[in-house]
């Protein structure tokens, strides 16, 4: 996957992360200190649609060489998550108890086209 | 940026100028683990255990781990297997002290309506510290609300003969995972001794050694990964 740049406009991952302090969360969330909220963005223009990342390979040209014939009914791609974690929480809940749970699937790894 | 394709649903936030677009994502991180949670709100300021009791625990907890004993706390249902997208939690509940008498004392342990709602109780177990010098017969009950009468029901009774001071574990599993079907999902635990043996737990609350339970769960409903 690639990570968005200042000025980028191809599909990226742009990164973002949330400090619990700075929203007021650290007296409930006791670890981790923040999470890192990334999320996609950028152009899928025909020539990457259907790229996840840089994954390129030969099913990936097989892919190209349809698209290309058929660039007049080509369908919109998007900018999406391919890989994806969990994010581990742990925290007092409404009657002080420690709790910890991992969130399936809350912290975006790399971006691609559909 | 730039024209977007149509079938793309962006989150919309890109298109925004950096000061408002900093305070979108930050509302959209706290909704996204609010919900992620299962809670409304944030938790009011919590009152957190002593340290001593909770670095207690802790050491406890691993040392149990270590020991592999799982027959005090023996699973009722295996963790899904990883992948499946079942989200695990466990919690870690310190007791509050309850009504006693010269033979007996009550303590509860309180879990959230927001995770006993939507997990079930794959392990529970309950860990009390015997601050009895030598030998002490003590009948431990759990006693559950009845939904039928006021008083409470004893869902099961277990008689002791402590030997020294020191930990014991007792699996209060199924006890558990039935308060989790209920409104307030509170446990009680009811110890009780001979007249004239004085109470076997440690004096006060922020003893190191006060009782808590440990309880696994798991999700009811899959993880539902929502691609755009």
């Amino acid at each position: 996957g690639v990570d968005c740049g200042a000025d980028s406009r191809m599909c990226c991952r742009q990164e973002f992360f949330v400090d619990f302090k700075e929203i007021g969360w650290e007296d409930w969330i006791i670890q981790p200190e923040g999470y890192h909220m990334n999320f996609c963005a950028g152009l899928c223009p025909l020539h990457v649609a259907g790229i996840p990342g840089l994954a390129a390979s030969f099913h990936t040209a097989v892919l190209n060489r349809i698209k290309a014939a058929s660039a007049a009914a080509a369908v919109d791609s998007c900018c999406v998550p391919t890989q994806r974690r969990p994010l581990s929480l742990l925290y007092y809940d409404r009657d002080s108890n420690i709790v910890k749970t991992d969130i399936p699937d809350m912290i975006v790894d790399s971006c691609g086209c559909t | 940026a730039g024209a977007r394709p149509a079938g793309c649903s962006p989150c919309g936030v890109a298109a925004l100028a950096p000061g408002p677009r900093r305070d979108a994502l930050l509302a959209l991180a706290k909704q996204s683990i609010l919900a992620k949670l299962r809670l409304a709100a944030r938790p009011s300021v919590p009152q957190p255990p002593s340290r001593g009791a909770l670095l207690s625990a802790l050491r406890r907890m691993r040392a149990q781990r270590s020991d592999g004993a799982a027959g005090a706390g023996g699973m009722l249902r295996e963790p899904a297997r990883p992948g499946m997208g079942l989200q695990e939690y466990e919690m870690l509940s310190f007791a509050e002290a309850g009504s006693s008498t010269s033979r007996s004392v009550h303590l509860h342990f309180r879990f959230s309506q927001e995770v006993a709602g939507s997990t079930e109780i794959l392990q529970a177990t309950l860990y009390l510290f015997w601050a009895a010098p030598g030998p002490q017969p003590i009948t431990v009950r759990l006693l559950q609300p009845d939904v039928a009468k006021p008083n409470v029901t004893v869902a099961s009774e277990t008689r002791l003969e402590v030997q020294r001071s020191g930990w014991t574990t007792l699996d209060v599993g199924a006890a558990v995972r039935s308060l989790f079907g209920q409104e307030t999902p509170r446990l009680t635990v009811e110890l009780e001794v001979p007249e004239g043996w004085g109470s076997p737990l440690p004096s006060d609350h922020s003893d190191s050694h006060w009782p808590f339970v440990v309880a696994q769960a798991q999700a009811t409903t899959p993880h539902r990964v929502h691609r755009r």
